[in-house]
């Protein structure tokens, strides 16, 4: 799976994802990420990637969950980003992670498995590539 | 003004014993590619919606990320594509699944937004917007990579061994 999301100068966020799945999934199975709120998901608060095993950003409706987190809960995007990443994924048994952008040009990318291959430039210039948790 | 920009090329268990120096320098040099073309139209100007569209569809082109060319495989050797986007200014989102054409996905979840009132496509329907509205298409082969293909085949012999219907979401 890739992804990206975006805060342009004129202050709009933007996300895509797009992906093939996963090796050996059933015929006609549909994953996260064209699932809008699930997999991919934007509003004038923050935009949302999300990489893993699909069904369980389903059932949690990830993407939208960050965003509506902000919007109800006035969570940082990082609190609302680890909260779900770290909190109500692995308590379903999923394992991914996610990228977001806010408003203000904060960044997260949390994720709770071995590895996320990502990268960034937030709103401060502060520019950063890993693949690993380690990196 | 601020702006900000991020990429991501999927998520997994890979161990430390599974790395190959060699890969994640491709993988590196793929997702640098990926953020600088977003980042880039985001800096002349340019819109969120263009930059993540560009970026997403360079990582499809690469055949390392599991997008596009370099997808995984379904059960019975198949590609089955899947995209959506979304912009956050005016809530339109578009979203395409099963696709087995196009040979970049997240162009056809962005006509699917700006040229339909749907939001989401799937299957033949989705293939044949692809045609209608002048995507670059591909044959299946253009698809294929060997690496794709092995893990199909070790995932059918995983399958083969384990509970019925393991491994299927």
């Amino acid at each position: 799976t890739v992804g990206a999301v975006a805060l342009d100068v004129q202050g709009r966020l933007a996300a895509a994802t797009s992906t093939g799945g996963r090796a050996g999934k059933w015929p006609g199975r549909i994953g996260d990420s064209p699932l809008i709120g699930a997999g991919t998901w934007a509003d004038e608060r923050c935009a949302v990637s999300a990489t893993g095993h699909g069904e369980y950003f389903i059932r949690a409706a990830v993407a939208h969950d960050i965003a509506a987190r902000l919007a109800y809960a006035g969570q940082t995007l990082a609190e609302a980003a680890d909260s779900v990443v770290h909190g109500t994924l692995p308590a379903l048994g999923g394992s991914g992670g996610v990228i977001a952008v806010d408003a203000d040009g904060r960044v997260a990318m949390p994720f709770n498995s071995a590895g996320m291959y990502r990268a960034m430039i937030d709103g401060t210039g502060r520019r950063e590539l890993a693949l690993y948790r380690d990196d | 003004m601020t702006i900000a920009f991020a990429v991501h090329g999927g998520a997994g268990p890979v161990q430390n014993a599974e790395r190959d120096p060699e890969r994640d320098t491709a993988l590196r040099a793929g997702l640098a590619a990926a953020l600088d073309a977003g980042y880039r139209i985001l800096h002349e100007g340019g819109s969120a919606l263009d930059a993540v569209t560009t970026a997403v569809a360079l990582l499809e082109d690469d055949p390392l990320f599991n997008a596009g060319r370099g997808a995984d495989f379904t059960l019975d050797g198949r590609v089955e594509l899947e995209a959506a986007v979304m912009d956050g200014h005016s809530r339109a989102a578009g979203a395409v699944t099963g696709v087995s054409i196009a040979r970049n996905p997240v162009r056809l979840a962005r006509r699917v937004m700006e040229a339909t009132p749907c939001v989401m496509l799937g299957f033949a329907a989705a293939d044949a917007f692809a045609r209608t509205e002048g995507l670059e298409c591909e044959p299946p082969q253009y698809f294929f990579t060997e690496a794709r293909w092995q893990a199909l085949q070790r995932e059918k012999a995983r399958l083969a061994d384990g509970p019925a219907g393991a491994g299927h979401g």
